[in-house]
């Protein structure tokens, strides 16, 4: 990726990051769509020989051989049995039945975690820079298991089979499906058993932000990723024919508009279509939008093919305006005409002129890419959001990372709409979604794999955690592009990562797999739902009281029960461990919560040895709020040299 | 519709293996051939679960969960690209 290694702060600390061999140890699995081999973010130049834990394999099929292969990208498997089972055999004239990567995703996907740096990465001089992954000395191996028809659930767990085989250190999974509970859903399975073998799975929330109750792979074992937005932004501003210009984006270069006003429609008003403002296939008239530049409203069909839609009827331009669902976040696209996207309030005013002037006219106004945007990152309108539908008392999404408009490799055998009709080509592409953070947070897991070597996937989850921030260098509160307010722990988690930080977390909370089944009995499952997850046989201890409560997370969920009267007391036990020099931590929460008293005892942890352990129990004591009240809070650690802390949110439900 | 088979991911507990059986697999296959004379293994797994997936009839997905050893039958779910 370009930007992110500055803004993220890995570029400026790069003598912090092991270069050494360690670095190099370190594997990372990525299951998607597969991998274009030819891609420069997987050069292998200046690797050593592959790590002797290695297990994996380069496995051959339709254009795609072992020697596409290098110390890079040291394993390419593909599983479509499945797929094939579901829906037939595989079209080799449409999908390559082999690792190889037909759609980008994948490609996307697994160069920012691990890609090679590579001078003079951009997308038609877009996002212009050195590209590099977050773990550049990382090994890669990918596991297609994603196809045209989607990714199926039998396939996807032979592929977390194999990455556990083959020695993965991190799997990247930046995919989802249903909100099964966790011993119905494949990647809570099988993430489980990988969590086992001390592999990290970092996986996406889910795009379907900002409503509440829409995250996906929430299983306590699995590190739950969002998205944030960067310092960085492609203007292309809307000139209209009565003087007024308003924001939007775009990353479309090629032949540029006619230096003058033009004739601009809506189109719900040059189609015969009830939803002729989509702009979907075949519903716009030509004579209508013949040579001029059509306002389209998203939703339905894909923001690309509306552009399309509006080339394909005569339109010379497009300007796609964002609805209530999607709000002022402004995603860029590398569309095939001149064209813009703009949030909802510009688009409602531009079909205000177009509806009251007779003879509206405008022009669009590209500006190339700006760096330095502020306020950066806010919490993107699309990353989905809490509280935990499964299991309210856990905290999630964990944490955000970098999601919008994020550049990164590409397929060489699918334009940058992933259009048909788009037959351009290109090395990289900018794409945005809670996929692009995921792997963000998979390349920083390997890079403090490298650097900690010991360290579970708790422990890495948790120093990316209580070192993420909230707030911006000016003490400002982190936005959500949502709501344009503060977000919350519902909405960022712990806060967006801070990769030199985390580091060097001081204390980490961590976690085995004895305490998440403690946890499985906490939520009364049964044997067999047990022994289906944790394949053996394991029985709650009948005489020990099992709490979720006590699930020794870097975040605390609190729920009150809002007919309860007063009596609402919630108590939560956490246990941190010293990875850093020794120190007597005191407590703090902040800010004052209404309607709930918050205290930590014992108020001081002191701690002399390294992996020395202390435990401190948090005590809530809700009065009575109306349903629906949350309140939010942090709970802080700090030695004067070293900060941890967690998000506390607080819910009347 | 009761004839159309489907993907199930089988969850098995393998400590329950009859003593009859050398390995886990043929106990697999027994079990599955038990419901269905045609039906196949699409994948076995031992790290991820005890188990394997295969295509059944309804009818025969629920034949199959009656039977000892067998820890739940569960539909395949098609996940999607975040």
């Amino acid at each position: 990726t370009t930007r992110t290694p500055e803004f993220l702060g890995l570029s400026q600390a790069a003598a912090l990051f092991p270069e050494s061999e360690s670095a190099s140890e370190v594997v990372i699995g990525v299951l998607d769509t597969g991998v274009w081999p030819e891609s420069k973010s997987f050069a292998d130049t200046g690797l050593g020989p592959i790590p002797s834990s290695w297990k994996g394999a380069c496995e051959s099929g339709t254009n795609f051989t072992s020697a596409n292969c290098n110390k890079k990208l040291i394993g390419a498997r593909y599983f479509a049995k499945g797929y094939e089972a579901a829906l037939g055999a595989i079209d080799e004239t449409k999908e390559s039945r082999s690792p190889r990567d037909d759609d980008g995703h994948g490609t996307h996907t697994a160069s920012t975690a691990a890609g090679s740096v590579v001078e003079g990465a951009s997308l038609f001089g877009y996002a212009q820079g050195t590209a590099r992954g977050m773990a550049t000395r990382a090994r890669v191996a990918v596991y297609k298991v994603c196809w045209i028809g989607g990714c199926f659930s039998s396939d996807i767990l032979a592929a977390m089979e194999k990455a556990i085989d083959d020695n993965v250190n991190v799997l990247s999974m930046s995919l989802g499906g249903g909100m099964s509970d966790y011993y119905r859903d494949s990647v809570a399975i099988g993430s489980f058993a990988a969590m086992e073998k001390g592999i990290l799975v970092s996986c996406s929330a889910g795009n379907a932000g900002p409503a509440p109750y829409s995250l996906s792979n929430v299983a306590p074992w699995i590190t739950t990723v969002g998205a944030g937005t960067l310092d960085r932004d492609f203007p292309a501003f809307v000139s209209l024919g009565n003087g007024k210009n308003f924001s939007g984006v775009s990353l479309y270069r090629g032949s540029p508009l006619p230096g003058k006003m033009l004739p601009f429609v809506y189109a719900g008003n040059a189609s015969n279509a009830t939803n002729g403002n989509l702009c979907m296939m075949d519903t716009l008239i030509p004579e209508k939008v013949a040579g001029k530049i059509v306002l389209c409203d998203r939703g339905m069909n894909v923001r690309v093919q509306k552009g399309a839609v509006v080339k394909a009827a005569g339109g010379i331009g497009m300007v796609l305006s964002n609805t209530a669902a999607n709000g002022e976040e402004l995603v860029a696209d590398a569309h095939l005409l001149p064209a813009t996207a703009v949030g909802q309030k510009s688009g409602d005013a531009i079909r205000d002129y177009l509806f009251s002037n007779p003879n509206p006219t405008v022009t669009i106004l590209f500006e190339g890419t700006k760096v330095g945007i502020e306020p950066s990152p806010v919490v993107a309108a699309f990353s989905s959001r809490g509280p935990n539908s499964i299991t309210s008392e856990i905290l999630k999404p964990d944490m955000i990372a970098p999601g919008v408009n994020i550049l990164a490799g590409w397929s060489g055998a699918v334009g940058p709409t992933g259009l048909a009709t788009d037959t351009r080509r290109v090395d990289f592409n900018i794409i945005s979604g809670t996929s692009m953070s995921c792997p963000h947070v998979s390349g920083l897991a390997g890079l403090l794999k490298a650097a900690h070597p010991d360290w579970s996937p708790a422990a890495i989850r948790s120093a990316l955690m209580t070192t993420a921030y909230t707030e911006y260098k000016n003490k400002q509160k982190m936005q959500d592009v949502a709501t344009g307010k503060p977000s919350t722990p519902f909405d960022h988690g712990a806060g967006h990562v801070d990769p030199v930080s985390a580091l060097n977390p001081g204390l980490v909370y961590d976690l085995t797999a004895e305490d998440y089944l403690g946890f499985l009995c906490a939520l009364n499952y049964t044997e067999f739902q047990i022994r289906s997850l944790a394949r053996r046989n394991f029985s709650c201890d009948a005489s020990k009281r099992y709490r979720v409560t006590d699930l020794n997370y870097p975040s605390f969920a609190v729920n009150f029960d809002s007919v309860m009267g007063g009596s609402n007391v919630v108590k939560h036990t956490r246990t941190l461990t010293n990875v850093g020099s020794p120190g007597t931590y005191k407590v703090s929460v902040s800010p004052e919560t209404p309607g709930v008293k918050i205290s930590v005892e014992p108020q001081t942890l002191s701690f002399s040895q390294a992996n020395e352990k202390k435990s401190y129990t948090v005590t809530f004591s809700g009065s009575s709020q109306p349903t629906g009240t949350n309140v939010f809070a942090r709970l802080e650690w700090s030695d004067g040299k070293y900060t941890v802390s967690s998000p506390i949110a607080i819910s009347w439900t | 519709k009761k004839s159309s088979r489907k993907t199930y991911i089988v969850h098995m507990a393998k400590s329950e293996m009859p003593p009859s059986f050398q390995h886990h697999t043929h106990w697999y296959d027994s079990s599955l051939k038990s419901v269905s004379g045609s039906a196949a293994m699409l994948y076995t797994y031992d790290n991820v679960i005890h188990g394997f997936s295969t295509q059944l009839t309804d009818e025969e997905a629920e034949q199959l969960e009656s039977q000892p050893g067998i820890l739940a039958v569960l539909p395949e779910v098609r996940y999607e690209l975040h």
